[in-house]
C-alpha cells in the first residue's frame, strides 16, 4: 500500500 | 490552492454549468448520456461521504456540495424532467463494465484498507472512465453540438490542469497522491482524441463530426 495522503482536493 | 488547482477546478465548474444550462434553455437532453451522468453521481456520492468527517475549507465544502446537488440534477433532468427527449437508443454504454472493475481495482490498490478509503479510491478509478458512456455516445451518433463539445472540452480540461497541479505540488510541497495521479493520467488520455477533434474543427467554427 502507498501512504495515506490528506485529501484536500476535489 | 494553486493557479491550475483553482483553474482546474473552475473549469469543471464550467462544464457543469454549460450541461445544466444546455439542457434547461434547449428543454432537451438530446446528445447527452445519462449513463456518464449516472456515473458521475455516483463518484460524488462516494467520494465526498467525508463532507460529514473531515473539514477542509470552507471553499472545499461549497464546492463538494455543488457538485453533489448539481450532478444529482443533471440525473433527474434527464432520466425525469427531459426523459423524452433523452437519447436512450444511443446511449448503450454498459456501466457495470466500468463499475465493477473500479470495484475490484480499489479493493486490491488502495491507500488503507477502510471503508471510506476504499470508497474514495473507487470514485477516483471510476470518474477516470465515467465520461467513456458519452464518448461512445459521440462516436456511435458521429457528431456533437457545439455546447456538447464545449461540455467535454472543459470537463476534459478540468483534469488535465490537475495533472499540472500534482507537479507543481510535488515540486513545491513534496505532496503527492499515486492512485489519483494515474487515474487522472487515464481520465486525460482518454479526452486526448477529442481535444484534437475540438481544436481542428469545433473552434473554427464547424460542428464536431467524426469521418464515416
Amino acid at each position: 500500500n502507498t501512504k495515506t495522503v490528506v485529501k484536500d482536493e476535489l | 490552492m494553486n493557479i491550475f488547482r483553482l483553474t482546474g477546478d473552475l473549469a469543471h465548474l464550467l462544464a457543469i454549468i454549460i450541461l445544466l444550462l444546455k439542457i434547461w434553455k434547449t428543454r432537451s437532453c438530446a446528445g447527452i448520456s445519462g449513463k456518464s451522468q449516472i456515473l458521475f453521481a455516483i463518484v460524488y456520492t462516494t467520494r465526498y461521504l467525508d463532507l460529514v468527517t473531515t473539514y477542509v475549507s470552507a471553499y472545499n465544502t461549497l464546492m463538494k456540495i455543488f457538485f453533489l446537488g448539481s450532478s444529482f440534477a443533471t440525473v433527474y433532468l434527464i432520466y425525469v424532467k427531459f426523459k423524452a427527449t433523452y437519447d436512450h437508443n444511443h446511449d448503450t454504454f454498459r456501466i457495470e463494465f466500468l463499475i465493477l472493475p473500479a470495484v475490484i481495482l480499489a479493493l486490491l490498490i488502495n491507500h488503507a484498507f477502510t471503508p471510506l478509503e476504499i470508497l474514495w479510491t473507487f470514485s477516483i478509478y471510476l470518474e477516470s472512465v465515467a465520461i467513456l458512456p458519452q464518448l461512445f455516445m459521440v462516436s456511435k451518433t458521429g457528431e456533437a453540438e457545439s455546447i456538447t463539445s464545449h461540455y467535454l472540452f472543459a470537463l476534459g480540461s478540468y483534469r488535465g490542469l490537475y495533472i499540472l497541479n500534482w507537479i507543481y505540488r510535488y515540486a513545491m510541497e513534496s505532496h503527492y497522491d499515486l492512485i489519483a495521479i494515474v487515474a487522472g493520467i487515464v481520465q486525460t488520455v482518454l479526452y486526448c482524441d477529442f481535444f484534437y477533434l475540438y481544436i481542428t474543427k469545433v473552434l473554427k467554427g464547424k460542428k464536431l463530426q467524426l469521418p464515416a
